[in-house]
This record gives C-alpha cells, sequence and structure tokens, in this order.
C-alpha cells in the first residue's frame, strides 16, 4: 500500500506541471542565463534536434568577425593573453532598415542615410565600452588616398515605425580625415559618447541618422570628376561589451599597469579589473595583459 | 606508524598474480591513474555548426582515472579527500571513493550567430579542464 501511494503522489506531481517542455526543466530556476549559452546546451542536453533557423548574417560582416576571432583568440580559441582590453564581447549589428536621403552618386559627394539597429541580443550584465559605426568599401580602386570628411551623426531611440519616440536625438557632429590603406578597406566612426546612455538604459531599438560630406585629398590617380560616395555599403554597428555574467571570462588587470591613452577610459570607468589586493595567482595563468620582459 | 605497517602485514601486501619487481614498477609508473585526457570533436558532430561559427573544433579534456589511496601532493588533494578514502576501505563502501575531477579549466573563444543574425564574439569561463585533482 505504501508502494501505491508513492506512485499516486508521483503522478500527482507530474499531473501539475504536464506542459513542461523537457528541457526547460532543466532550466535555473531565476531563468538567469545572461551570457544566452546556456539555452542552447540544455536544449542539446534534452536532445532537442533542430532549433528555429537562424537568420544568416551578411557574408561581409561574418569575415570581419572571423578576422577578429583570429586576432583575439588562438587557434585553439583559447583568449590570447596578451589582449589588454577589458571587453569580453563584441556584438555586430547590420541595420534592419535604411532609408538614404541623397542618392549615393552625388556630385557633391553627400552621403546621408538614417539606420535602424535592433539590438535585442545585448543582455543585461552585457556593459557597453565601445561603440563603432563601421563603414566598408566595395570598390576600393575608385577610392581616392585621403579624403577630409565632415558630417553630423544622430542617435536616438526608434519606435516600432522607426521613427524616434523620446525626445530630439542626441546629435554629434565630426570632422575626420581619413587616410584609405591598402589593407584597410573600412573606416569606423567611433558613436560610443551618443550610444552609451541609450544602452545603459535598455534601449534596443536605435534610430541612427548619418551625412557625410567628403573631399577628396590626394587623389590616387589622377582622375576627372569629384570624390564618388557609391563605394560605400551599409555601415555596421560595433558593439565592444563587459560581460559581468558568470559564465563570461573575466581577465584580470591590474590597476596599477601602465595604459595607453586609449585604454584609460575603459579604467576610468570603473570597469572589470581586479580587486583591491587580488593577487596574480588568483586570476590566473592569463591574468597578466601584458607579459614581463626579460631583463 | 607501527598500526599501519602491523595491518600491511596482515593483508596482501603484493597480489598473488604479480611477483615484487612488478608491483614496484606499477608503483613508480602507475597505469590508469587520474589524469587529462583529451577528446577532440567538432561542433558539426553536435549540429552546433549552424550558430558556432568559431572555432570549428574543440578539445574540452575530461578527468579520468583512478585515485591513488594516499593522494599526494600531486593532486594538491585535501586530507577530507583522504579521509573519505579511508571511510570507503575501512567503514562503509557505500560512500564513495575520491573522484577523478577537473581542478582548473580554461576559457574559449566562441563566434556565434544569434538567432536575430548579428554575430557575437565571446569569452566563457571554464570551457577547458587543464588540471585533474582527486576529490
Amino acid at each position: 500500500s505504501q508502494g501505491s501511494q508513492g506512485e499516486a503522489e508521483i503522478t500527482g506531481s507530474v499531473e501539475l506541471e504536464p506542459e513542461a517542455e523537457p528541457w526547460s526543466l532543466l532550466q535555473p530556476f531565476d531563468s538567469r542565463d545572461p551570457s544566452g549559452l546556456l539555452p542552447p546546451l540544455f536544449k542539446v542536453l534534452s536532445d532537442e534536434r533542430d532549433g528555429p533557423p537562424r537568420l544568416q548574417p551578411d557574408s561581409r560582416a561574418l569575415r570581419y568577425m572571423k578576422r577578429l576571432y583570429k586576432a583575439y583568440a588562438t587557434k585553439e580559441g583559447i583568449p590570447k593573453s596578451t589582449r589588454s582590453h577589458l571587453y569580453n564581447t563584441v556584438r555586430l549589428f547590420t541595420p534592419g532598415a535604411q532609408h538614404k536621403q541623397t542618392p549615393e552618386n552625388q556630385v557633391t559627394g553627400i552621403l546621408s542615410v538614417e539606420l535602424l539597429f535592433h539590438l535585442d541580443s545585448v543582455t543585461a550584465p552585457e556593459h557597453l565600452l565601445k561603440s563603432v559605426l563601421r563603414y566598408t568599401f566595395n570598390d576600393w580602386a575608385s577610392l581616392p588616398a585621403a579624403a577630409h570628411c565632415t558630417g553630423s551623426l544622430e542617435v536616438g531611440e526608434a519606435g516600432s515605425s522607426g521613427k524616434t519616440t523620446t525626445g530630439a536625438p542626441d546629435a554629434f557632429p565630426f570632422s575626420s580625415r581619413f587616410e584609405f590603406r591598402k589593407k584597410r578597406q573600412w573606416i569606423e566612426m567611433d558613436v560610443t559618447p551618443l550610444l552609451q546612455p541609450l544602452v545603459a538604459s535598455n534601449k534596443r531599438n536605435i534610430r541612427m541618422s548619418v551625412t557625410v560630406v567628403c573631399e577628396e585629398g590626394r587623389p590616387r590617380r589622377p582622375r576627372a570628376g569629384p570624390f564618388n560616395t557609391s563605394p560605400l555599403v551599409p555601415p555596421s554597428l560595433l558593439l565592444f561589451l563587459n560581460d559581468t555574467s558568470a559564465q563570461a571570462y573575466h581577465r584580470c588587470v591590474s590597476l596599477h599597469s601602465q595604459s595607453s591613452p586609449a585604454q584609460r577610459p575603459e579604467r576610468e570607468r570603473g570597469l572589470a579589473a581586479c580587486p583591491m589586493g587580488t593577487e596574480a595567482a588568483e586570476c590566473g595563468p592569463t591574468a597578466h595583459p601584458h607579459p614581463r620582459h626579460r631583463r | 606508524g607501527q598500526g599501519t605497517v602491523g595491518s600491511k602485514v596482515q593483508g596482501p601486501l603484493v597480489p598473488a598474480s604479480l611477483n615484487l619487481s612488478e608491483y614496484f614498477k606499477q608503483f613508480l609508473f602507475p597505469q590508469n591513474e587520474c589524469e587529462l585526457h583529451d577528446f577532440r570533436l567538432s561542433f558539426s558532430q553536435l549540429k552546433w555548426d549552424n550558430w558556432i561559427v568559431a572555432p570549428h573544433r574543440y578539445n574540452p579534456r575530461f578527468c579520468k582515472g583512478e585515485c591513488p589511496r594516499a593522494v599526494g601532493h600531486r593532486y594538491g588533494s585535501p586530507v577530507h579527500t583522504m579521509v573519505q578514502n579511508v571511510i570507503h576501505e575501512k567503514l562503509d563502501s557505500s560512500v564513495p571513493r575520491p573522484a577523478c575531477v577537473p581542478a582548473n579549466y580554461s576559457p574559449l573563444s566562441v563566434l556565434t550567430i544569434e538567432p536575430d543574425g548579428s554575430i557575437a564574439y565571446k569569452e566563457y569561463e571554464d570551457m577547458i579542464a587543464t588540471k585533474c585533482t582527486c576529490r
């Protein structure tokens, strides 16, 4: 009689959760997996064969990220210890929608474009350290050797229609001189100051309005006609983030180590570093971003 | 201590099937002891290659082998491990012997395609076993 009572109890408990998916039972109770790694693993452990089909990224973007991977990780996939920056996550987004306000082949070399980025895959524990708008060129040969560009960038939160929702977007005028090099077929624009408040306040639909006016510098070869902006293709948005979740790898960077001016802002923002008093041994073998020099 | 020596004398110190030189050989060059083993896999085998772009191959490694009765400095085991061994052997065999488990790990960089089509480079903690211990 004890056995049958036990069976009844088990049956009763099963009946309480008839809808539960097998893999959902393996999920942490608090459903916190900010890294995004665990849900796919749980699905695999529950032998769920095929997940929903994923959207395929732009091949150019994929090529860039593969190159970035090679620069950041060894052949075995281990993060290179010689890196000194604090981010452990890099995300690349291509614009979901874009509206060109002026034709590309402008004689004046003006390009004005409105971009919409959906940053839904950025999780709460990922803190933005740096963000870059990255333009690539289709045809390097048609570019001048150098160009001077001025313009403005407006960033704001977008609603479902793609229009800015809250207040006036932040504007960011810029003036840059670009040198086009053979191996670098892209230019990058730092948009961190504009994007950081939006990402920090959990805004995930971002509208960017970019206007660029470029004047040709030294021509690569004698050429009639003005600087042509046609080689520009839609820019991608790169986010350099520090994932503070437990699953992410946190390299320890000594606060006392010397840093280049470019790295200092990251530290000044109080981002991941060894806690005070933490010895190198606690941080593991990859603790020192700068290998000691032999005397 | 004397007690240890006494108990050793009482029990079979060397199995009948082994001679003394073989016994010492096994002592000096132990086999099947707890150690790291390779396990190389490719993400396509797991059908993960639709969301993991890099690396293609991954060697998480694993720990396998017997834990010696007296775990020494080599494994960095706490005293508790030895106590558990004694309990298993002398008091209650339902208490398991110490297990051979990873003691250290290294991270892994992964390039993934997110469900929305964006691409993410991430560094995950504790993805490759680098050292084994008995616990």
